[in-house]
């Protein structure tokens, strides 16, 4: 599991 | 903001290229993902948006035969290295996960929060700055100060919504604009053009 989560930011 | 004030008045005086040149990286750093990554159509369109028009940038600074003229390459003197090496090793110790796209994206976040000092310290030393570049760098400032609203947001709405080296970064970037919105403000005010006191 990559636990920054999704980089969904620009 | 930039690339308008650039091609209307063919000149890019008050701009550093040394800022610019670090938002190219930061984005090269940090848009990789667009190899492995998909999360919408807006996010890629942005990200590829983001590299294009910062190189677009660099190339009018210094290849545009015109526009290359207007460079003051004598007044932008802040030296890379100071920046891009505490943030790389800094990268390097604190990650979220030590792998070569982590590593890359997190010195990109570190970066893109003091990549805006070369350009802070050439516009000290201008006497007249233009109202696009005065406005251009509010415009920079406030991008990444409203991600923290949305930061507060999101961490109240979403479950396992936590980025702190994201939100450290961001909340350091946005603090370094402090000085800068005061003297824009007080001048606004006024309505009178920016000035930095030296």
């Amino acid at each position: 599991e990559d636990e920054t989560g999704s980089k969904d930011e620009l | 903001v930039l690339l308008l004030k650039i091609r209307a008045t063919r000149s890019c005086r008050g701009i550093s290229l040394k800022t610019q040149e670090l938002y190219a990286l930061v984005f090269i750093c940090r848009y990789l993902d667009l190899f492995y990554s998909y999360i919408s159509l807006y996010n890629t369109v942005m990200k590829v948006t983001y590299l294009a028009t910062a190189f677009s940038i660099v190339r009018y600074m210094r290849f545009d035969k015109v526009v290359r003229q207007t460079y003051d390459k004598e007044q932008d003197t802040f030296r890379y290295i100071f920046l891009i090496a505490p943030c790389a090793l800094l990268a390097l110790v604190l990650n979220h996960r030590f792998s070569p796209t982590e590593v890359l994206w997190t010195f990109s976040i570190y970066l893109e929060a003091v990549a805006i000092l070369p350009q802070l310290v050439l516009m000290q030393r201008t006497q007249n700055i233009d109202n696009l570049t005065a406005n251009y760098v509010a415009l920079l400032g406030a991008y990444r100060g409203f991600y923290i609203l949305n930061w507060i947001y999101r961490f109240a709405t979403e479950k396992h919504y936590r980025q702190w080296i994201v939100w450290i970064s961001g909340v350091a970037q946005t603090a370094l604009y402090a000085d800068f919105f005061y003297y824009y403000a007080l001048c606004w005010k006024a309505n009178q053009r920016l000035q930095l006191p030296a």
